[in-house]
């Protein structure tokens, strides 16, 4: 499970 | 892919269409100014990446300070009402009275339960997007209180509400794709989206058949 996701929407 | 494409133009559409609306009409009838302070809010929370210049594309930071800047635009023009026609402006304010600490509240305490890391720009990030699920409830509130819209306005909010929605699509093309599934956009999305469907069912039947927008 991820912990940190990239925020590349808007 | 083509549903975020579309997703974004139509986010701008929503933009340019209110801005529009106030800039020609010189009035701003039937539109709320909490939700407009709301999404100034939501844009400068979640786009505080921003200031880390970690960038991920030309797009995306232009779009960002597009967002952020007509957001305090829109206010700021809103706020000029109140001089250039101080009758609009009242008649506004007297509609608008939905009580925004009953969406903050709870927005920031789903931030601090539900969130990527306990850190200052992820627990932003995360409350931008449960007020942003939540924001547009003074808008239909004002909307349902006074029963009917200007056409442009009832454009503006289904081109709002078609932007989240069609995130939907773009977040199973992207699982399919790069088996990307990032749980807390799509769920705030989704509630968004169920947000407007009232709204949605009654501009599909009114305004796209060019009869005006009016409550039943």
């Amino acid at each position: 499970e991820g912990t940190e996701v990239e925020h590349d929407e808007l | 892919n083509i549903f975020r494409i579309l997703a974004d133009l139509s986010h701008l559409a929503s933009i340019v269409i209110l801005l529009e609306t106030i800039r020609k009409a010189r009035q701003i009838d039937g539109i709320s100014l909490k939700t407009q302070i709301l999404y100034v809010l939501v844009f400068c929370t979640r786009y505080l990446d921003l200031l880390t210049f970690r960038w991920t594309s030309l797009y995306n930071t232009l779009m960002k300070f597009f967002f952020i800047g007509t957001s305090v635009y829109v206010v700021k023009l809103m706020q000029d009402c109140k001089l250039t026609n101080p009758v609009s402006y009242k008649d506004m304010m007297f509609r608008d009275t939905f009580q925004i600490k009953y969406l903050l509240g709870p927005c920031a305490l789903l931030a601090l339960v539900f969130n990527y890391k306990f850190t200052v720009l992820e627990l932003c990030w995360s409350f931008s997007i449960w007020l942003e699920s939540v924001a547009i409830l003074p808008q239909l509130f004002m909307l349902s209180r006074s029963g009917k819209a200007s056409t442009l306005t009832t454009h503006y909010i289904f081109a709002l509400g078609l932007y989240r929605a069609l995130y939907i699509p773009n977040w199973i093309w992207r699982y399919y794709s790069e088996n990307r599934l990032e749980k807390l956009s799509i769920f705030t999305g989704l509630l968004q989206t169920a947000l407007y469907s009232d709204f949605f069912y009654i501009y599909y039947r009114k305004v796209m058949k060019g009869r005006g927008f009016e409550l039943p």
